[in-house]
C-alpha cells in the first residue's frame, strides 16, 4: 500500500537544519497492523505526517498505492487525504468553533455526504468512544481524554483505509483505551491498514509488526511470531 | 498542606450545569507524594486545578496552608502560584513566541531572580530533561514529549514546595519517562509534596497513595503498605 525510500526530512530555521528523518526506508502491505515505537524526539509524528501527506519529503520518495507522491497535485493530494486517510493528532487538532458533532462530522462533510447519513454516523461513533452525552459541547469543554476520543471518532467517521494514529491512547485509562484498540481492531478486521504510533508495550501487543524508530532512522522493523 | 471540604464544580452553559467535581473532601499533609488516577473525564484535572488555584470550588472549601483560599485576593493567589506552586499542565501551555529557555525561565522572572542564575537553573533543568539541545527552539518546532519535557522543566525551576503535575509522562516513552519520575522524586526527597495524575500503574507505584476519581467523586483512596 505504502512505500518510502531513503526518506529524508530536514527543517530549516535559523543558521541551519535539522533531520527529523535522516534516511528512512519502510514497506507496509495492505491490511498490515504495524505499531511505530521510540524515544520521545526520536521522529515518529514526522513520519507520520509523511505518510499522510501532511508533509513532504526533503529527499527521498513515497509511493502511495504505487504513485509517488511527488506527482500529486495539491488538489489530488487533499483528495487522497480525504477519502482514504484519517489521521489522529497527537494533539487531537478539533477545530475550536466547532462542537463536538461538528468537527466528527468534517470528513463527511468533504465527502458530499448527505446530511441525515453524515449526523447518523457520526453519532454512531461518538457513542462507541463514549461521548455521546459531549455532541454540543466545545473542544473547550472537554477533558484531555475526551478530546483525544473526540479525534480518534473523526479519523474513523470515513472508515478509511489507511488509519495513521499517533498517540491515540495516551490520555486515556486502560480501560478506556481498551475499548478505543478494539474499535481500532474491527476496522482492521475489516481490512483496513493501520499504523499507530506508541509509547506502551500494552498496545503495541496488538499490532503483528513493531517498527523502532531512534534518532531519525529505523532501528527495528519485526514482526510478531 | 492541602484540605478540599465537600467541594463541588460545575460548569454553567446553555441550558444547564454540568458539575464535575460532585463532593470532593481530601487532605494531603506536607511531604506526601500521591497519585490521583481515574476514568478520562471523572474529574482529575478539575480538581488539579483547584488544588493549584487556577479555578475555584462553586461550593465548599479549600484550605490551603490553613487559609481558606476564598479569603485570598487576586494578588494573593497569583503569589501563592508563583512562589511555592509548580504546575505541569496536561495539555503542556508553553507560551508560542517564547523559546523553550525563556518559557523555563517564567516562574523565576516572576520570582525576581536576577538573570545570570535565573538563566543557570533553567538551563540545568533543561539539560536534566534532556532538552539541552533545544534551548532557543520555539515550542512549535518540538515533538509533543519534548514540549511535555519543557513544561515539566519549567514546573521544577523553582523546586516547588507542591508539585501539581497532570499526566506529566503521557507523551513520552518509558525510558524519559522514568527519568523524569527520577526528578520528580528527588523533589520529594527533599520534602515537597507531590500530586501527579496518571493513567499508568507504573507511575502510580512510585507514590504512597493512590486516590482513585469516578465522575466526580472520590472512589477511594489508599496508602501503599
Ligand atoms: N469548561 C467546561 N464546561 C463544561 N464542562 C466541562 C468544562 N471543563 C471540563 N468539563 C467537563 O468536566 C468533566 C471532567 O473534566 P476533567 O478535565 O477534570 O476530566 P479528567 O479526569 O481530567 O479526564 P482526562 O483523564 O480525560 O484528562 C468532563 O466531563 C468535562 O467534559
Ligand atoms: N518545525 C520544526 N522545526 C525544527 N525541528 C522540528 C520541527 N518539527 C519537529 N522538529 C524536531 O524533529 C524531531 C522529531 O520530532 P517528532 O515530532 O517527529 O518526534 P516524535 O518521535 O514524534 O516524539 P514524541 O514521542 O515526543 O512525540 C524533534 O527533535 C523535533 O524537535
Ligand atoms: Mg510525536
Ligand atoms: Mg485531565
Amino acid at each position: 500500500l505504502l512505500e518510502l525510500r531513503d526518506v529524508i526530512k530536514a527543517y530549516r530555521f535559523g543558521g541551519g537544519e535539522f533531520r527529523a528523518l535522516k534516511g528512512v526506508s519502510l514497506a507496509v502491505h495492505e491490511g498490515e497492523y504495524v505499531a511505530l515505537m521510540g524515544p520521545s524526539g526520536s521522529g515518529k509524528s514526522t513520519l507520520m505526517n509523511v505518510l499522510g501527506l501532511l508533509d513532504r519529503p526533503t529527499e527521498g520518495n513515497y509511493f502511495l498505492r504505487g504513485r509517488d507522491v511527488a506527482s500529486l497535485d495539491e488538489r489530488e493530494r487533499a483528495e487522497a487525504r480525504n477519502s482514504y486517510i484519517g489521521f489522529v493528532f497527537q494533539a487531537f487538532n478539533l477545530l475550536p468553533r466547532l462542537d463536538v458533532l461538528e468537527n466528527v462530522e468534517l470528513p463527511l462533510v468533504y465527502a458530499g455526504a448527505p446530511a441525515a447519513r453524515r449526523r447518523k454516523r457520526a453519532v454512531e461513533l461518538l457513542e462507541l468512544v463514549g461521548l455521546g452525552d459531549k455532541l454540543h459541547s466545545l473542544p473547550s469543554q472537554l477533558s484531555g481524554g475526551q478530546k483525544q476520543r473526540a479525534a480518534i471518532a473523526r479519523a474513523l467517521t470515513m472508515a478509511p483505509a489507511l488509519l495513521l494514529a499517533d498517540e491515540p491512547t495516551g490520555n486515556l485509562d486502560t480501560a478506556t483505551g481498551d475499548e478505543i484498540l478494539d474499535l481500532v481492531g474491527e476496522l482492521h478486521a475489516a481490512g483496513s491498514t493501520i499504523m499507530v504510533v506508541t509509547h506502551e508495550p500494552d498496545v503495541a501487543e496488538r499490532a503483528e509488526r513493531t517498527v523502532v524508530v531512534r534518532d531519525g532512522v529505523i532501528a527495528s522493523d519485526e514482526r510478531r511470531a
